[in-house]
């Protein structure tokens, strides 16, 4: 069979499927200092899966504040500054005005993803922290 | 401010792969 740390390097998906990957790959983007990228990213799908949006409004209300105030608020923060400004504009009304979707992230989740696909996954492949696990 | 970060930790938790 195919060792997982082949299959991490077909695709983002790939890397973000397995365990081992998500924490080497978590512990490169802790050096370069975006490992917020990351927990963002999984943070959406978190808030995206059904029980998020079901039964308990209020928490789910909650959530999407916390969300939005960890990574969005703070300009100077690494998610922050790769969200376009329509797109976090966006994600503040919905907060500000209770208008909470499951699919309220997609959006900043989609440019995150694009951000990591094109630059610190590429970059991940080529990193001694991967070579060395290979 | 605990619960917040519990809360935030849960919903990443959640999302992350099951152990194999």
């Amino acid at each position: 069979p195919t060792p997982p740390y082949l299959k991490w390097a077909e695709s983002l998906h790939s890397l973000l499927d397995d365990e081992d990957g998500i924490s080497l790959f978590r512990t490169f983007l802790k050096r370069e200092e975006c490992a917020d990228m990351l927990d963002f990213w999984f943070a959406c799908s978190g808030f995206r899966k059904p029980k998020a949006s079901e039964g308990n409004g209020e928490k789910t209300a909650k959530l999407a504040k916390v969300i939005y105030k960890k990574y969005i608020l703070d300009s100077n923060g690494i998610v922050s500054r790769q969200i376009k400004p329509a797109t976090k504009s966006f994600i503040k009304d919905c907060v500000m005005k209770h208008h909470i979707d499951p699919a309220m992230f997609d959006q900043a989740q989609t440019e995150i993803q694009t951000m990591m696909e094109e630059n610190t996954y590429p970059l991940f492949l080529k990193s001694d922290i991967y070579l060395e696990y290979t | 401010i605990d619960s917040e970060d519990d809360l935030l930790q849960e919903c990443i938790s959640s999302a992350m792969p099951k152990k194999k």
